[in-house]
């Protein structure tokens, strides 16, 4: 089977459609063969993104780095567990099926939990969580004590995370390596910041993920969304100047590859 | 009946709890009583902000301001649309209880659309949306045509508002009054930026929305998560020492109560 690799956080806008279009740009440009999936199925915006992509190569006469992507439709079987018996079979199938051809799958998963975002947190081999740096995020994730600054304990996202471990584990499958990424991070050094770093550290010891080093708040992690491309598609000499902020960004999303530890990647 | 303020829009993260919570402590503090409901059932940010602020009131043994709070759940019907009926009961019945005591309800909505929601977008006599200053949040309120830029015409969540607007045409209400607010816009000038505003402006003129003066990126929007405090119960000379930033983010706060022409609220 391909190595599936979800992008999971209940919490909304948290970055997990940005940063699967990055790690699909990633991936394919080291020459892996890549699989995608969108299982916000209203939302779409990580195929949106990539439909973008694809008009972009249609309209310039050069195909871009496309994965191959299986679109999965939401049941409307009126009951709501012949519904999610349904949309897990699907899912089951459509990684199969792209495990026949690709080395890597990249599943999207919606800002809220469903049926499919439950069933791909069991099928990840990889989790990665991207998380604002902000308390308010961080409060889906870990339990703090307002008056002493201390995590008390998993929150509903981490108790979710914890319950497809282990029905993972029950199917005999290699335990998913869980990593969160901090997104956003403002360049400012502030107390937030600080405070925020201190709780994921304390969260992570104590209910086992690990930590890869985030993404900055960068409008070039934004502007390319139109024409589908990320910093990673853009060349030297090309139509867009290339600034340090770009240099620094690429920097970012390489260190995020390699703190994944992915089979057969040298980032 | 109260007037019912819905913070609405189906992209996750766009600050619709954070909205949710300034908007509640401005119109408290000016003396409105106000009810609030909180229908992202399991992730419950905004009851999360207010639990903070209470237990920070029961610490302190100094009340803060609270909102009357009423907690709805969701339906265990096996059957959807059986489920549907007793959840869209449930929320006229809040509405119509929170609105024998208060002047105002403040409806925070899930990053999705689910039941709850869409049923909300119909009672709202103000919708407010927040979105990020970003072409991948605008792609759920409108679709642009990458080759030139320009708006196509409106996208789901966008056409969902359009339906929830006709239902309540139907019913003989007054229109809602939409009002879309830029969040987290960066301090720093750009291309991207000027993009976003562009796409927006073109939108309101052709599917009818007003466009309020936004919030930017402050770290004191989320910083007081914890305590349940906003920038609106800082004092001069408490324990936090009140910034430029924060006299800024005051104004920005005190604008958008303006721009939304709440029935007797002088911003
Ligand atoms: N590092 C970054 N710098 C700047 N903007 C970013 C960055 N990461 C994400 N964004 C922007 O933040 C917003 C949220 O990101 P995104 O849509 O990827 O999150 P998500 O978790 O997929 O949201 P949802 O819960 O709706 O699926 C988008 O407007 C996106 O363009
Ligand atoms: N103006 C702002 N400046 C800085 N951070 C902000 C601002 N507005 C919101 N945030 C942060 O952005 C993130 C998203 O905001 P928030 O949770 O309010 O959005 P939401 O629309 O309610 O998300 P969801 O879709 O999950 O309900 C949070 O981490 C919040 O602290
Ligand atoms: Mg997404
Ligand atoms: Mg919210």
């Amino acid at each position: 089977q391909a190595h599936v690799i979800v992008l999971g956080n209940e919490k909304g806008g948290a970055g997990k459609s940005t940063a699967a279009m990055h790690l699909f740009v990633a991936l394919a440009r080291a020459g892996h063969r890549v699989g995608a999936l969108d299982l916000d199925l209203r939302q779409q915006s990580f195929f949106r993104y990539l439909q973008n992509r694809e008009a972009l190569g249609q309209r310039v006469g050069k195909p871009l780095l496309m994965p191959e992507r299986i679109t999965i439709s939401a049941s409307r079987a009126a009951l709501r567990e012949q519904a999610a018996e349904e949309e897990r079979a699907a899912l089951a199938g459509a990684i199969a099926q792209l495990s026949e051809t690709c080395g890597f799958v990249v599943v999207d998963t919606p800002g809220a939990v469903t049926t499919l975002s439950e069933a791909a947190h069991v099928a990840a081999d990889t989790l990665i969580t991207p998380i604002n740096d902000s308390l308010v995020d961080f409060d889906l994730l870990g339990r703090v004590d307002p008056a002493t600054g201390k995590v008390t304990g998993p929150s509903i996202y981490a108790e979710m995370v914890w319950s497809a471990r282990q029905r993972r584990a029950a199917s005999g499958r290699l335990p998913m390596d869980w990593v969160v990424l901090r997104n956003r991070i403002s360049m400012l050094e502030s107390r937030n910041k600080r405070k925020v770093g201190k709780v994921i550290e304390e969260l992570s010891r104590r209910i086992g993920f690990r930590i890869a080093p985030g993404f900055s708040e960068r409008v070039i992690f934004r502007e390319l969304f139109l024409n589908g491309l990320t910093l990673l598609d853009l060349k030297q000499g090309g139509a867009i100047s290339i600034t340090m902020s770009h240099v620094a960004a690429r920097q970012e999303v390489r260190d995020m590859v390699k703190a994944l530890n992915l089979p057969g990647v040298d980032a």
